[in-house]
């Protein structure tokens, strides 16, 4: 609908005013962006959505745009281990299943770790995805040392020369201050096996949060350094950009999406599409 | 705070005991950013705002009190009227079991909620049934039944067979196995899948369920109003379970979820143990959705 070139009135300006708002990018950025789209209008410097729509995209992929660390690159020698976080029900464990299987289908060896020894029956989950794409998992039993685990599946990794370690661990508030400390010592113990590992600290966000999304990713960074976040369920109609806010506060890139239940259901990170979306 | 907000906003020019139109003007300027910030859906903020800002002009004033706190009286008498009352009733058969649908989103907290309220209601002298009507996720059934095993609780499952049949099967068993109150954990689906809606439609059809609660995370932003939206219209829900209020979301979309399908909130979960379920209490949401 604002892509179309339309002339600029007050109906459009309040339609853009609640595109952008409902987007999930924050109030601050979205008042901050309708006025300057307001002051432009006012001031006859704009027209019609052809002259806004270039502005908006401009200033929301300079937000949200990738940069040359949006994906996950391998490292040559010794497995790349990769850590994932976040809080309860926001999609960790599926979202493995899906890195597995991307790296899995470039040929590579991928091997599991069931590091929710936590929730009922979080390790038969991980390990039923296992199965499916066929990769190898190391876990313990309910109950057990997450950071043992952790450590267990870093030996292994390194022993049976897996390409890619991806962890997955319990849900946890990021206010459970104790939950939190339990990431550093998972990430510590990794890092006493691998130097400079984990290589990836993956924030698994649902893209349906709202702005308590940046108090996650603030404080999931903290606690064990976020190099990358995976927008999960954007295949629902919420547009993540929770994101957007997030990157004003912490300097983490969007690296996957999840667009579904299967493992198949992956993309890397579009930042055209992405913008694209919130903005149609 | 929200308070601190008024007062930096309006306490240097407002002079106690006098509401005037530029200080309700100047105050709603920040609640309405406040709510945003709560995550309160666009839309329903608009029309907040509107109703509050006329009750405020009409607004007897008190003598004591400063502009800024006023106005946040208002505002959180409108919230709470908004999102109450507090109404954590169960309709419960007169005869055969009563059943529960819960609904909801992926990882909204549904299955956690399950046994929950499963615990809730043998604590109230219920005998629950749980029934494992996800037989989509991988170990979903597992999940349930560990659940259950550690509440001593009963579980319904087959491990295949189509959600709607299983759960019919279960609700014509469960007072021949001693229960009384079945619930059915059904999978998270997205509003805008057309067969799983109608698959929701299917089990409702076939177990005329007393009660469908809409199990919503307590984090959600701008789309709680959708999907919410779609819920309701389709199945007409009963009440809303609020999930992970033990974090620090504001929780603003259970205003819009209350105000978009009118139906109450009924529990909120907070925390992640089976004892962590209470029943909802729309004063003190009010005031943690304003800041
Ligand atoms: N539609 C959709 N559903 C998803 C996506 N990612 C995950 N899910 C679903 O979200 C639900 C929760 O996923 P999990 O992977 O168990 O989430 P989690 O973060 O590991 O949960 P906890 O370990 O309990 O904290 C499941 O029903 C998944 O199938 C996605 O991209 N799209
Ligand atoms: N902190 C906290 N965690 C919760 C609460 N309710 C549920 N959880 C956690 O949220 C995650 C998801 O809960 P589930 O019960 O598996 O969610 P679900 O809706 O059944 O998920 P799907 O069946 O995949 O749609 C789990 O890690 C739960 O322990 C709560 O009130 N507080
Ligand atoms: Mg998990
Ligand atoms: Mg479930």
């Amino acid at each position: 609908i604002l892509t179309i070139g339309r002339n600029l009135d007050d109906e459009l300006l309040e339609e853009l005013e609640e595109k952008l708002h409902t987007s999930d990018m924050g109030p601050t950025t979205a008042m901050a962006l309708m006025e300057r789209v307001t002051k432009a209008y006012k001031a006859r410097e704009i027209k019609t959505t052809d002259d806004v729509m270039p502005f908006l995209k401009s200033s929301l992929l300079d937000m949200v745009g990738g940069g040359d660390d949006a994906s996950i690159t391998l490292r040559p020698d010794g497995p790349t281990v990769i850590l994932v976080v976040g809080v309860n029900g926001a999609g960790k464990t599926t979202s493995i299943a899906k890195l597995a299987h991307h790296f899995a289908a470039q040929g590579k060896k991928v091997i599991l770790g069931a590091g929710d020894t936590f929730r009922a029956a979080a390790v038969e989950q991980l390990t039923v995805w296992a199965g499916r794409i066929g990769c190898e998992i190391v876990k313990h039993g309910q109950d057990a040392d997450p950071a043992a685990v952790a450590f267990d599946a870093v030996e292994a990794a390194v022993a049976r020369k897996a390409d890619v370690l991806i962890i997955d661990t319990a849900g946890r508030l990021h206010t459970q201050a104790n939950l939190m400390a339990e990431l550093e010592k998972i990430k510590r113990v990794i890092g006493k096996r691998i130097p400079d590992a984990p290589h990836e600290v993956i924030l698994v966000l649902d893209a349906t949060v709202g702005q308590n999304a940046i108090n996650q990713a603030m404080l999931f960074n903290q606690a064990a350094g976020v190099t990358g976040l995976f927008l999960a369920k954007l295949d629902g109609t919420a547009k993540g950009g929770a994101v957007i806010g997030i990157r004003n506060e912490v300097d983490v890139p969007v690296k996957f999406v999840g667009l579904g239940e299967t493992s198949e259901d992956i993309e890397p990170f579009d930042a055209d599409q992405f913008v694209a979306a919130i903005l149609e | 705070n929200i308070s601190e907000r008024l007062r930096s906003a309006l306490g240097a020019f407002g002079k106690r005991g006098q509401l005037t139109e530029d200080n309700i003007r100047d105050g709603m300027r920040e609640v309405r950013k406040a709510l945003l910030e709560a995550d309160v859906q666009f839309d329903v903020v608009k029309s907040f705002v509107k109703d509050v800002t006329e009750k405020a002009v009409g607004e007897q004033v008190i003598q004591s009190v400063e502009p800024g706190q006023m106005i946040v009286k208002i505002v959180q008498d409108e919230l709470t009227e908004l999102m109450g009352p507090a109404d954590p009733r169960v309709e419960f058969a007169d005869k055969g079991p009563t059943v529960i649908m819960m609904v909801g989103l992926q990882g909204s907290g549904k299955t956690t909620s399950s046994g929950k309220l499963a615990r809730y209601f043998r604590s109230k002298g219920r005998q629950p049934l749980l029934v494992a009507a996800d037989i989509q996720r991988p170990a979903a059934i597992d999940q349930l039944e560990t659940l259950g095993k550690e509440l001593d609780i009963p579980v319904y499952a087959e491990r295949g067979g189509r959600p709607a049949k299983i759960c019919q099967r279960a609700v014509a068993e469960a007072t021949s196995r001693g229960c009384n109150v079945v619930i059915l954990d059904t999978a998270g689906r997205l509003h805008i899948d057309e067969a799983l809606m109608d698959e929701l439609n299917d089990v409702k059809s076939k177990t005329s369920p007393h009660e469908i609660f809409l199990v919503c995370d307590a984090m959600t932003g701008q789309d709680a109003v959708v999907s919410a939206k779609e819920f309701n219209e389709r199945l007409d829900v009963t009440g809303v379970v609020l999930t992970k209020m033990d974090g620090d979301a504001r929780g603003g979309a259970a205003l819009s979820i209350k105000k978009v399908t009118g139906k109450p909130i009924k529990f909120m979960g907070v925390g992640e143990k089976l004892d962590k379920l209470e029943e909802f209490h729309p004063d003190r949401i009010a005031g943690r959705i304003l800041g």
